[in-house]
């Protein structure tokens, strides 16, 4: 029984036991924030001290890069910091704040920009932030996603939440909506974490669709060689209930890749315990925190990191992953489909991609050289 | 012709909030985006060490190599920064793979260098940024050499964490 997600209910869920901390020199993780979104560290201590007794971890952030404002800790910069540690535990953590110095920046560029320019950075990345696809434009997004290649092939990963309003909705026309795909995470050169439940949510019981994770199919990127069958497997799995064609580009890049827990989590923030915190800004940090672990065991095996993980994550096949197989998520509000977008299904699906991690057997199946 | 990002919504988003057009003695900073080399091959290294089943997985590369991948042409470079200090735009920072340019400006140089851009003021919770209201281009002989112009258009991003307070008093 509990009465909430912390670490040691995600600990216990996903198999991690106390020996599960990083202890490699050379490992580091990070989350990014943007805008007005500020951890602190004395939240931070307060949160390990509350929930981090059954496990080695750290307390403090080891590099800010940006400078912190002064204002009130953010929920959203809290959650990351907190869970990334919590699974990556001891694993030295940045936090890339970017306030806009200058009011015509754009904070999630210049993230990407100081990464051009940085030659040491933290292995794993995690981003709790996307915006509509339709709302930008597909210049821009092409480039960026050329800097998620750039990263890619320094061996970072970046890992984005695919978002929390499920399959979402664009009144395109008056008569005709279809899904609004999210990016970042439709990018096909990052890795997008959904969000699931607890069937029960006082126990640590299976894990069932959120209804708010986000996923679909991009109307930007076409689909990369590493996902087809996977995404072709599903398809003719559920054909018989998928939402109509119109809805969505069949042919796009598919989202998400994984997915973790996203509901009803404990944060701390400015020195006051908050539950039922919830989105895929829980989950992505949750997730990356365990491949930066696994990073962790590469280099002490001098392995290379793991860098870009789709590819190697479709190889797996949903082995040492949790298969989520019930639920849909959220889409239009409309005659046709009745609020709901894509269900999860056995395998890959675009609400939990291949599932939720099985920390020990995950880590076995990535330890191979 | 010249609109490098003709497609890029210039609707404000509902929760920001339109103060006016800024003076044109403020200072901005804008990014520009020059167009990268090889980056079919950059993509194809992308695939060969990211996947298991090659020889190349795991050899990433440093930043110094993916620079000299990816750096914009020399004529590239010459033609962007003329362009900009034809303006009297000089107050710029490269990186190390010099396909971003940071360039400080104010907000009247700005809107000549970039027809069609008109700087606005907008707030949303006491925070203030600048963007334009309107679409902007650039030259014809400067369009090729560009991606896109930051510091122009997108809103600061939203995080995803999600409301369910709302969800579970209605399901209550």
């Amino acid at each position: 029984f509990h009465l909430g997600v912390t670490p040691s209910v995600l600990r216990a869920r996903y198999n991690m036991t106390a020996a599960d901390v990083g202890s490699a020199q050379n490992n580091s993780q990070a989350v990014a924030q943007f805008l007005e979104q500020y951890y602190s560290p004395a939240d931070l201590a307060e949160f390990m001290s509350l929930y981090g007794g059954s496990f080695q971890h750290l307390s403090k952030v080891d590099r800010v890069v940006g400078t912190q404002g002064t204002g009130k800790a953010g929920l959203e910069a809290s959650l990351d910091v907190e869970y990334i540690m919590s699974t990556g535990a001891s694993i030295p953590t940045w936090v890339f704040t970017n306030p806009g110095r200058h009011e015509s920046q754009e904070p999630f560029l210049r993230w990407v920009v100081l990464l051009s320019n940085m030659s040491d950075l933290p292995w794993v990345h995690t981003i709790s932030y996307g915006d509509d696809e339709d709302s930008l434009s597909t210049a821009y997004m092409q480039r960026i996603n050329t800097e998620f290649m750039k990263a890619g092939v320094r061996g970072l990963s970046l890992l984005f939440a695919s978002g929390d309003s499920g399959a979402g909705c664009w009144h395109m026309t008056k008569e005709q909506n279809s899904f609004r795909p999210s990016f970042p995470a439709s990018s096909p050169y990052v890795t997008t974490v959904g969000g699931t439940s607890f069937k029960n949510p006082f126990k640590v019981t299976y894990e069932v669709t959120d209804y708010i994770s986000g996923g679909g199919f991009s109307n930007v990127f076409k689909m990369p060689d590493y996902q087809a069958s996977a995404v072709a497997g599903y398809l003719k799995t559920v054909a018989a209930t998928l939402p109509p064609k119109s809805y969505f580009n069949v042919s796009g890049r598919a989202y998400p890749d994984m997915a973790a827990l996203s509901d009803n989590y404990w944060v701390v923030v400015n020195r006051v315990p908050v539950p039922w915190v919830s989105g895929t800004s829980a989950s992505t940090p949750v997730v990356g925190g365990m491949f930066a672990l696994i990073n962790d065991k590469r280099l002490m095996k001098g392995l290379p990191v793991l860098g870009f993980l789709n590819p190697r994550l479709y190889k797996l096949k949903g082995q040492a992953l949790f298969d989520v197989t019930e639920g849909c998520h959220l889409a239009c509000l409309d005659e046709q489909v009745q609020g709901q977008g894509f269900c999860s299904a056995p395998a890959w699906d675009p609400v939990t991609g291949w599932g939720t991690p099985n920390y020990p057997e995950l880590l076995t199946a990535l330890l191979a050289p | 012709s010249g609109y490098l990002e003709y497609d890029q919504n210039v609707l404000v988003p509902a929760d920001w909030t339109r103060v006016g057009r800024v003076n044109p003695t403020e200072k901005l900073e804008l990014t520009f985006a020059l167009t990268q080399q090889n980056v079919d091959v950059l993509e194809e290294t992308l695939r060969v060490v990211s996947d298991p089943d090659s020889p190349q997985y795991g050899k990433y590369l440093q930043l110094e190599e993916v620079a000299s991948l990816v750096r914009p042409s020399d004529v590239s470079q010459k033609a962007v920064r003329s362009w900009l200090q034809s303006h009297g735009v000089t107050n710029c920072s490269t990186v190390h793979t010099q396909d971003f340019l940071q360039c400080n400006l104010t907000a009247e140089v700005a809107e000549v260098l970039l027809p069609g851009s008109k700087f606005q003021r907008y707030l949303r919770d006491g925070h203030s940024i600048v963007r334009s209201s309107a679409p902007y281009s650039v030259p014809d002989d400067v369009a090729q050499h560009l991606d896109f112009v930051g510091g122009l258009h997108r809103f600061p991003p939203r995080g995803h964490k999600a409301s369910k307070e709302m969800h579970r008093s209605d399901n209550t």
